[in-house]
């Protein structure tokens, strides 16, 4: 466990809690993409059957309850507790287009041809996609209230600093997974955009609106 | 091309 990994780890923690606590405060989840948050749900479920299987450290089996806790009451909230708020008029990208090439990829593209191993490259592939439809709808909607870009923001950042964790751990034990680098780029490369946007307008207390 | 089946990271 390096810092990279460590500050990842806790940058995508923030993230899922701080969105979590913005739909409960302001009872409402407007703004939010419930397909971006299933995709998460499904992507944290489907990598972590290992919790049965396999035990590493404490550490890594409470973070993995806590995701899949917190993912699990985000989808809840935005299509139960706080239905009527959400915004799936404007929630309107094709989950489907993301999820069966994704899982085609998974059976083509992985290190072993096991049940729980296609299951931990599904999430892998899917979870480097899964903001799209999140991305999609600002896009739409052109704004996205401040807190939810700290939310995006975080989440971005995880993955970046995973990066910086896979060249630590490439240099100083020898230690690569290509399928987990090569969509942790594709991830990466998706928030650029909303990075450069984040850094010029909300950074300097504008709210993130796009030219119409 | 490293396989982890060990899979320490989340």
């Amino acid at each position: 466990m390096n810092v990279f990994r460590l500050t990842g780890d806790l940058s995508h923690l923030v993230a899922i809690i701080l969105l979590l606590l913005k739909i409960w405060k302001t009872r409402s989840c407007a703004g939010i993409s419930g397909k971006s948050q299933v995709m998460f749900a499904l992507v944290f479920t489907t990598r972590y059957l290992d919790l049965f299987t396999n035990f590493i450290s404490p550490y890594n089996s409470v973070m993995k309850v806590i995701y899949l806790g917190c993912s699990y009451a985000t989808v809840y909230m935005i299509y139960m507790k706080f239905k009527a708020s959400y915004d799936g008029n404007h929630d309107t990208f094709r989950a489907e287009f993301l999820i069966i090439p994704v899982g085609g990829l998974a059976f083509l593209v992985n290190h072993e041809f096991t049940p729980l191993e296609i299951l931990w490259t599904f999430s892998i592939y899917l979870e480097s996609v899964a903001i799209l439809p999140q991305l999609f709808m600002i896009t739409k909607t052109g704004e996205a209230e401040t807190i939810t870009t700290h939310y995006l923001f975080a989440l971005g950042l995880y993955r970046a600093l995973y990066l910086i964790n896979w060249i630590w751990r490439y240099y100083f034990e020898g230690f690569f997974d290509l399928i987990a680098i090569v969509a942790g780029c594709v991830q990466t490369i998706l928030y650029c955009d909303f990075f450069y946007l984040y850094i010029t307008k909300v950074l300097h207390g504008k709210k993130l609106s796009l030219p119409a | 091309l490293c396989s982890s089946t060990e899979k320490d990271e989340l």
